[in-house]
């Protein structure tokens, strides 16, 4: 199924929440997928980035999960 | 690019940050 603008909103929302005694992580979050929209690193790379950035939450690692193409995904440590 | 929802989420994290949300 495709996910939309407001999935996407809805996630960002949850990051941010989440992180609300830590704005850092949310602007580390959003600056990633500013590297990457600017091409100046690749979906391995992101998915790399953000496994560390989430660590200790598979809720938003499940998430981010659901953003990815057929065949990436982040494994949840537990 | 072979990411669309990806690109999606970024383009959506951009007009966030530039939004200083």
């Amino acid at each position: 199924q495709r996910l939309k603008v407001e999935d996407a909103l809805s996630y960002l929302d949850q990051v941010k929440l989440q992180f609300g005694n830590q704005p850092q992580v949310y602007n580390d979050f959003l600056d990633i997928m500013k590297e990457f929209k600017s091409q100046s690193i690749d979906t391995p790379g992101v998915i790399s980035r953000v496994s560390q950035l989430f660590k200790g939450h598979p809720d938003l690692i499940m998430g981010f999960n659901t953003f990815l193409p057929p065949g990436y995904k982040i494994e949840v440590q537990t | 690019l072979p990411a669309p929802q990806l690109v999606m989420l970024a383009n959506v994290a951009a007009v966030t940050a530039g939004e200083g949300g």
